[in-house]
């Protein structure tokens, strides 16, 4: 999970596409 | 499933691609043919227009560094600045990819491991599929549309950058040839995306369940929509073959970069997907 965090907050993000 | 739910299904996903994806196909052609009624747009051909076009392609994370002032070193930074820029683009439209993703009906379902599994090896094959409508045989457009880079340009860029674009080219081409629109295209990525021979992934069989009722979507939809072109379904998915052998000398390319560039460094989340990926 540590390895894909930044796609694993993509995914559990609930909105509209984040801010990177 | 029956037909009036494949239909259903083309639209929701169609309506999604409509909603995360900022440049439709219809746009980008209309653009490339000068059918809009917007500005033309700004065309770069060589340095001095792309340092012209710079400020309309988002270049501020890298200001100019005072210690280098040779027209060399110049260059080198303003090639620098632009593939920066490019890697800034490129993981939005990975989170645009994300959302199109977790409104495919069924996906946010799917084991969590499973959906980082289908996005990590899904979203470069898929940003290459939405390349191609930007593409034609001179150049593509960049920047939402508002700049047109030429090949001829790309290809003059000092190795390994002039090698990262002429492939992909060589691909939208071809691709461009089948003439899908934008209502195919949201299901062809879907389909994609619901790949279940993905390597690493726990649960495959609900992930198949899922793509074959978007490929039966597909088919309908390439039957209604196209029919007088012959096994267009079939040369479709055939398409899928070349993407994968594109993702892996990209990846390549890109790990080439980090070794012998030094002022390269990988967005964080690109890094994440191209980490162990092939």
């Amino acid at each position: 999970k540590e390895k894909h965090k930044i796609l694993h907050r993509l995914l559990q993000n609930s909105s509209s596409p984040v801010d990177l | 499933p029956e037909s009036a739910d494949l239909r259903a299904l083309a639209r929701h996903l169609y309506e999604s691609y409509l909603k995360y994806f900022p440049l439709t196909k219809a746009k980008a052609r209309a653009i490339l043919s000068g059918k809009t009624s917007d500005n033309a747009p700004f065309v770069i051909h060589d340095m001095k227009s792309l340092m012209e076009g710079e400020h309309m392609i988002n270049c501020r994370q890298m200001p100019m560094q005072e210690h280098r002032r040779s027209d060399v070193g110049i260059m080198r930074e303003v090639e620098l600045r632009f593939f920066h820029s490019c890697q800034s683009r490129s993981a939005e439209a990975v989170s645009e990819v994300t959302e199109f993703a977790k409104s495919i009906p069924g996906f946010v379902n799917l084991d969590l491991n499973d959906q980082v599994t289908l996005l990590k090896y899904g979203v470069i094959e898929v940003l290459i599929i939405m390349m191609a409508p930007l593409m034609n045989k001179d150049g593509t457009l960049i920047s939402y549309g508002q700049i047109f880079m030429t090949r001829e340009f790309l290809k003059s860029l000092r190795k390994p950058f002039c090698e990262m674009m002429e492939p992909k080219f060589e691909f939208s081409v071809k691709f461009n040839m089948l003439e899908l629109d934008d209502s195919d295209m949201a299901l062809f990525l879907a389909v994609i995306i619901l790949s279940g021979d993905r390597p690493g992934l726990l649960n495959v069989k609900p992930i198949e369940d899922l793509q074959e009722t978007v490929l039966h979507s597909l088919e309908l939809q390439l039957k209604t929509n196209h029919p007088d072109s012959l096994q267009l379904f079939a040369k479709v998915l055939q398409k899928m073959t070349d993407l994968r052998q594109l993702v892996t000398d990209h990846v390549q390319l890109i790990q080439l970069m980090k070794e012998t560039e030094l002022d390269w460094c990988l967005h964080p989340l690109l890094q994440e997907i191209m980490r162990d990926l092939y």
